[in-house]
């Protein structure tokens, strides 16, 4: 049965949607069945994995509209094993209606998400900037959660009151459980751990801010560090996950680290 | 008679915060009266101008709860006609509380920035990503937008739905008017501009997404580009604008550059 993890921060261009489309790529390609939604209305992973506006017609307003089970809403990749759901959403009547769904009824989300675990070892899913109802909704459908910490100092900052929203949230959610018995019946999310990215170690500052975060949250920190490279930069222009198109950059290698990391540590708990 | 810009954008991370310290630092020193009102929750205003955690004891909250003017909410910076407003917030049921009252009340707000008007000469409002409530309720009291366009593919594919979700939003609140007739007397915000930030001009994928923009949007877009340096990537560890710790760097002249832009732009409309 499939784990469901989550990409979440508050703070906005860490590296959320970059992670979420290279960590699927890697756990497909070491042959996990791995299905990517993206909840971030700005439809992000599409865009990264070379669908521009009118190249899908299906996305998670129809798990709402129609109850459509997500491997419906799936599309293919470059990668065997993985395929991607997103919002396609292009209006702002569109986004409203969509953030009024994850808002008012992120138990359909929930649900669509619960029966997908059946087809898939691994559903990653890609969250916008902050706290907000597709965020929220995506925490309620997962096991855990991955942050991305910039090394930078405001995301090094806002890290400390991420860690404590999604606290609260797990208290209010779990402890009035205004879900019904079936949505409420997944444990509530635990930090999976986090992991630097975009880090310039030639820089004094990516240096100092690294090693405020490895002295703040070393325990939850995985040894893995992503570094800040233009082939990483370049991915939504290529349209394909970077351990693709190259796969032995330091980007790409970074990606099937922090993986093996990943399964490592969960295995070991 | 003050005039009211916002900082917005849809991609997280690409400068706005950075760009709202600097301009606003950059318009006190060439003489303005400058009000910085940071809406985002994350409070990268304050961070960025050196107060953490327990330094502030007022903020946004209080335009709701107490209809305290947002002059008596302002706190002094290092520059001299410079002051700034943070909401403040520290927990998640406050940004839940200030949410719901920029959805339900953004009157207060938009009639709180109209009073300041007559106490600065510029207000600068620096948004979070997205178009949630908060962006809302900025774009209701301001006079225009800036749009920060950092040079990376995901930030160029997200500008055109940005521009056109911001035209829908106008179209949809100044037809209704849901507003108390006085706040609905400012007329609906336009664009001031776009302008190039984190631009990496060594690296190919810096220079094609900056010529796109530049066919893409050429003649919104000012002259003026704001280069990736670390200098500016310092600022919040500084806890001051780098147009105060480093005017001579490429960063800092930059900003100046660009209000200079702003300011004859305007006066050529
Ligand atoms: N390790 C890296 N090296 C270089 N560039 C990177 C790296 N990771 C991400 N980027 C680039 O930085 C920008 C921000 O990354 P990305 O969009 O993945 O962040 P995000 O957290 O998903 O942003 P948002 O908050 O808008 O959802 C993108 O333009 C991306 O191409
Ligand atoms: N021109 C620049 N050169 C180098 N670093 C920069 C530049 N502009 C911003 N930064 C850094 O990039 C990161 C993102 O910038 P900033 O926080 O200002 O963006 P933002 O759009 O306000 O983000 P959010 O969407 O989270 O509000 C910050 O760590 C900042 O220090
Ligand atoms: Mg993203
Ligand atoms: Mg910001």
């Amino acid at each position: 049965c499939g784990r469901v993890i989550s990409l979440v921060s508050r703070k906005g261009g860490v590296g959320k949607t970059t992670s979420a489309v290279n960590l699927g790529a890697a756990f497909a390609l070491s042959g996990h069945s791995v299905l990517l939604i993206g909840v971030d209305p700005q439809c992000g992973v599409s865009r990264s994995l070379g669908h521009g506006k009118f190249e899908l017609d299906r996305g998670l307003l129809d798990v709402f509209q129609a109850r459509v089970p997500l491997n419906h809403l799936a599309y293919p990749t470059d990668v065997e094993n993985l395929r991607f759901v997103t919002p396609n959403i292009w209006t702002l009547d569109e986004e409203d209606e969509y953030k009024r769904f994850m808002e008012t009824n992120a138990d359909a989300f929930v649900q669509a998400v619960d029966r997908a675990r059946d087809l898939y070892d691994t559903i990653l899913i890609d969250c916008p900037p902050g706290m907000g109802p597709e965020t929220r909704a995506a925490l309620l459908a997962s096991d855990s959660y991955l942050v991305p910490v910039q090394a930078e100092e405001l995301c090094r900052d806002s890290l400390g009151r991420l860690l404590a929203f999604i606290q609260s949230f797990r208290d209010r959610i779990f402890a009035e459980s205004n879900l019904d018995a079936a949505a409420a019946s997944t444990a509530p999310p635990v930090l999976e751990g986090l992991f630097l990215t975009m880090v310039n170690a030639r820089t004094r500052v990516g240096k100092h801010v690294a090693d405020q975060v490895t002295e703040e949250h070393g325990l939850d920190l995985y040894e893995t560090i992503v570094p800040r490279t233009t082939r990483l930069a370049e991915m939504a222009l290529r349209g394909k996950p970077c351990v693709i198109y190259d796969r032995r950059s330091a980007g790409s290698r970074a990606y099937f680290d922090l993986i093996d990391e990943v399964v490592s540590r969960h295995a070991a708990r």
